[in-house]
């Protein structure tokens, strides 16, 4: 059985997929040669769906400005439109002959290709709204990474200002995601490390200020307070990278999954 | 826009499915 890393992906495809490997045993099992209904309007109504679809995914990549969404997408969309001609082909065959052994071959090929295109479909689309999450994070990163230069309050002030609206959105986005994943292990890194920059954050302006405030008075201890603060830093740079390096991951490992 | 295009992959989705049971005589079941 395929294996679906987000729970929207999983509820779509899970049940087709469960159909489609008994199609696929059903095939075996006729080689006996029983006449196949008429496919008809069943057919139709999946070349209807396709075709929504198709549409509403071209609108997608029209819309798009995700360069890897727009290179990937569109043989997603060929996958399925081929599959459904396949589809219409079976269709068209058993009306003849409902005996016929290469419509039940066009059929198994087609209900996988509905399948499998889907799925490529959903999975790039899931990678373009990833990407946008991790963009974010690397916007939070960014600033960070100024986090060293900042010498005044006036500028301080400003990079809270800046950095405050961005911690909320990629905390607001990767509470989202983590929530969408089927992943147990990979929930828990995500909400682990969301936590700790949730907590970080407040901790490092605080020596930020201390840092600006020593520095202002000309007093001793400015170092140990660079130093801690870039500590901070370093460890809320930490945290985003690994949310984003687990943003990434879409592998199954069944000796974690519960 | 997002949530449509997951919409209609999840009724392209049920359609192959309900597909398949009307291959295996179960439609009206």
């Amino acid at each position: 059985m395929p294996v679906f890393h987000t729970k929207t992906i999983e509820s779509i495809l899970e049940p087709v997929a469960q159909q489609v490997e008994r199609l696929v045993i059903l095939h075996e099992e006729a080689e006996d040669g029983n006449a196949m209904p008429d496919l008809e309007r069943p057919v139709q109504a999946v070349s209807k769906a396709v075709a929504n679809l198709v549409k509403v995914g071209k609108e997608t990549i029209n819309s798009s400005d995700d360069p890897i969404l727009k290179q990937d997408m569109p043989q997603a969309l060929h996958r399925v439109e081929s599959a459904s001609k396949l589809l219409e082909e079976a269709s068209s065959l058993l009306k003849a002959d409902p005996y016929s052994g290469p419509a039940r071959k066009k059929l198994i090929e087609g209900a996988r290709g509905i399948l499998q295109g889907t799925s490529s479909l959903l999975l790039c689309f899931d990678e373009s709204e990833v990407r946008k999450i991790i963009r974010e994070c690397k916007k939070v990163l960014d600033y960070l990474a100024v986090a060293e230069v900042i010498e005044s309050m006036e500028d301080l002030v400003q990079f809270v200002k800046d950095l405050s609206p961005c911690l909320t959105k990629v905390s607001r986005d990767v509470d989202g995601r983590e929530k969408e994943l089927t992943h147990q292990i990979h929930r828990e890194i995500l909400v682990r490390c969301l936590e700790q920059v949730k907590t970080l954050a407040p901790i490092l302006i605080c020596s930020m200020k201390i840092f600006i405030q020593i520095l202002v008075q000309g007093g001793k201890g400015v170092e140990e307070a660079a130093e801690n603060r870039n500590y901070l830093s370093q460890r809320m740079t930490d945290e985003i990278n690994e949310i984003i390096r687990v943003l990434q991951l879409t592998t199954y490992d069944e000796d974690e999954w519960d | 826009d997002a949530n449509e295009m997951v919409r209609q992959a999840r009724i392209l989705a049920q359609a192959t499915a309900q597909l398949i049971q009307s291959i295996k005589g179960e439609a009206e079941t």
